[in-house]
C-alpha cells in the first residue's frame, strides 16, 4: 500500500515536470524549474543526470519513480 | 548501483522536497 501511494505520488511530481505530457522528461523540462524550486540549474542537471538511468537524455516514469522510491527508502522494484 | 556521485542522494531529497513542498496537494481528490 505504501509502494501504491508513493507510485501515485511519483506520478503526480513526474507531471509538474512533464508540463507538456509528453510522456518523458528532458533536461529543458528540468531546467524550467529553475524558477519554481530553489535548485541551481547545475544542481538539477546532476539531479536529471542521476535519475536517468540509461543516459538516454530522456527521463521517464519509471525512472523518475525508481528514483522517487530511493529517496523514501522503497525498492519498487520485485 | 554505478555511476552515482557522491552527494547526489542528497541532492535528490533536495530536488524531491522542494517538489513536494511545490506541489502540496495532498488531499484526496
Amino acid at each position: 500500500e505504501v509502494q501504491q501511494m508513493a507510485k501515485q505520488k511519483a506520478h503526480e511530481l513526474f507531471s509538474v515536470c512533464d508540463i507538456e505530457q509528453k510522456g518523458f522528461i528532458t533536461k529543458r523540462d528540468m531546467q524550467r524549474l529553475q524558477n519554481e524550486l530553489p535548485l541551481l540549474p547545475d544542481q538539477l542537471e546532476a539531479v536529471f543526470d542521476s535519475l536517468d538511468d540509461d543516459g538516454n537524455g530522456y527521463l521517464t516514469l519509471e525512472e523518475f519513480t525508481e528514483g522517487f522510491g530511493s529517496y523514501l527508502g522503497i525498492n519498487f522494484m520485485g | 548501483k554505478p555511476g552515482t556521485a557522491p552527494g547526489s542522494e542528497g541532492m535528490l531529497a533536495n530536488f524531491f522536497n522542494s517538489l513536494l513542498n511545490k506541489n502540496p496537494k495532498g488531499g484526496t481528490p
